[in-house]
This record gives C-alpha cells, sequence and structure tokens, in this order.
C-alpha cells in the first residue's frame, strides 16, 4: 500500500 | 503554514542556536549529550534526504539545511573541537536499545515499502526518542545548567506546537499524518516531566536540579 506524501513538514 | 507551525520551527531553531551559543561562548560541551546530538544529526539527515529529490518551497529547503548545518555542526564541537570538556562517563545510554526497536518498526510501520519513506519514518520514529540520552545523563548527574535547560524547553515546546498545528491542519485542511502524530505525541510526553521541573524550580533557581 503506498500512502506516501510529499512531506512540506520539517 | 499556519502560527503554530511557524512557532514551532522557531522554536526548534532557537533551542539549536541556544545550545551551540552556549558551547561556543562557554568552550565547553560540559552537561550535554554527544549522543544524543548524535541521533538529531541522524535524525536530519536521514528525513531531508528528499532536498534531493523533491523541491518543496524555497522557506523548506532553506530550513532543512540549516537543521543538518546546525546539528553537524554541533556534533563536530562535541567531538572534536572541544572533546576534552565532554562528560563522556556520564553519558552511557545504551544505543543500541533506541535504534534497533525504531528500525525495525519502520520496515514495519511504514507509508510506502520504499528507501526514502522507510529512511523518513526511521527518522520521525527515532526523533521521538532522540532525547533520552541527554535526559538519562542529567538524571545521572542530578544537575542541568540554565543554559541546557532553556535549549530542553524549547526543543520539547517545538513538538507540542507541532501538536497544534497537526490539530489546526486536521480541522482547515482535513490533513492527517498517523505517523508523524503519534510519534510527536510520544515525544511530548518525554519532555513532560521535564517541562514540570523547568517551571517549578528552573525558573527560581536558575538550573534543575
Amino acid at each position: 500500500e503506498d500512502g506516501a506524501q510529499p512531506k512540506d513538514e520539517l | 503554514m499556519n502560527l503554530f507551525r511557524i512557532l514551532g520551527d522557531v522554536s526548534h531553531l532557537l533551542a539549536m542556536i541556544l545550545l551551540l551559543g552556549k558551547i561556543w561562548r562557554s568552550k565547553s560541551c560540559r552537561g550535554i549529550s554527544g549522543k544524543s546530538q548524535a541521533l538529531f544529526a541522524l535524525v536530519f539527515t536521514t528525513r531531508y534526504l528528499d532536498l534531493f529529490t523533491n523541491f518543496i518551497s524555497l522557506y523548506n529547503t532553506v530550513m532543512k539545511v540549516i537543521f543538518l548545518l546546525c546539528s553537524y555542526v554541533t556534533v563536530y564541537m562535541i567531538y572534536w573541537k572541544f572533546w576534552k570538556s565532554f562528560d563522556s562517563e556520564n553519558d552511557t545510554f545504551r544505543l543500541e536499545f533506541l535504534l534497533v526497536p525504531v528500525t525495525g518498526l519502520s520496515f514495519l510501520e511504514n507509508y510506502s515499502f520504499t528507501p526514502l519513506e522507510i529512511l523518513w519514518t526511521f527518522s520521525i520514529y527515532l526523533e521521538s526518542v532522540a532525547i533520552l540520552p541527554q535526559l538519562f545523563m542529567i538524571s545521572k548527574t542530578g544537575e542541568a545548567e540554565t543554559i541546557t535547560t532553556h535549549y530542553l524547553f524549547f526543543l520539547g515546546l517545538y513538538r507540542a506546537l507541532y501538536l497544534a498545528n497537526w490539530i489546526w491542519r486536521y480541522h482547515t485542511e482535513n490533513f492527517y499524518d498517523q505517523i508523524a502524530v503519534v510519534s510527536g505525541v510520544v515525544q511530548t510526553i518525554f519532555y513532560c516531566d521535564f517541562f514540570y521541573l523547568y517551571v517549578t524550580k528552573g525558573r527560581c533557581q536558575g538550573r534543575v536540579e
């Protein structure tokens, strides 16, 4: 399952 | 970007600059856990690999580079430049107790079974426990200098503000990052005992013992 999102948090 | 997030990032940056400033001015890293600082350097390294694959914003890129630089300079100060003042006899937390479970968990519980995603997950889990060698060192020596307590306060405050940021984002954007939220709660809990001491004892005596 691919639930990865771009990470805009530090 | 909301107020909690900005304040959280500022608090995180302030914590790192306070620590660097303290080491630089006193030419000493007494009372600082080199192991915790090495773990934070590892946290930033494994989390910010997306600097090479993904551009999010100028703010995001600049902050990531600053965080990486600060953490590497801190480790350099402790293990090379001011090594003689490093209190290694009291920095005895066994890192394998953190690294083994965190590595295992990041393989088991992640959003996607890809190298970058597993490393990001590893960094999130590791960050939540990376302060333990420092807290262990303070409990062992029974004291912390004032600046060290300010450092810990802002470092703890940063993740607490991120919790507010996540609540805000859930209500305004319906955004919810389970791994970051659960780890962030765990991380903040580790600071609660310290927050209590900081507020009740630290302010009047100038140090936490």
